[in-house]
């Protein structure tokens, strides 16, 4: 069974390693 | 049938943090069995499994433009549930209980918002649609 996601919000990656520029 | 899963590749390292995660390595293949619309998405990797965060995962197959929404300029009232100090340049801080206008709704987690002539990244999950309860 798949638990629920954790409550905290999902990191982002450094921005170096983003895969869209904002 | 056999149900087919998306595979992503991880562009970053990943270290979890809690036990029903999953860390990754840049460039680890991922198959991705559920996306949770906060952003953390249920994963397979040969035998391990946990929530890795969608923002360090893309698409082994180009871009998946298909479920990802248009920006909405005009703005959609949200109403701040849990305030939140940005961490990174692109991001914005905001209080509870403040009004703002969400411009992009992302699929990881992180959505494009508004406040006065500001513009910066914002949890989904501390964010609540303006005249909806909890």
């Amino acid at each position: 069974t798949i638990k629920h996601p954790p409550t905290n919000p999902p990191p982002r990656p450094p921005p170096d390693a983003r895969k869209k520029p904002p | 049938g056999p149900i087919i899963l998306q595979t992503y590749r991880a562009i970053a390292d990943y270290e979890k943090s809690s036990s029903t995660e999953m860390g990754v390595k840049a460039g680890d293949a991922v198959d991705v069995v559920e996306k949770s619309e906060s952003g953390w998405w249920f994963c397979q990797q040969k035998n391990r499994r946990g929530w890795v965060p969608a923002a360090y995962l893309e698409p082994m197959d180009g871009p998946d433009e298909s479920e990802e929404q248009e920006p909405n300029y005009a703005g959609e009232l949200h109403v701040v549930r849990k305030g939140y100090t940005a961490a990174q340049e692109d991001e914005i801080s905001l209080k509870e209980g403040e009004t703002i206008e969400v411009i992009h709704k992302l699929l990881d987690g992180w959505w494009v918002v508004r406040k006065d002539e500001a513009t910066g990244y914002y949890p989904s999950m501390y964010l609540q649609k303006a005249g909806e309860e909890k």
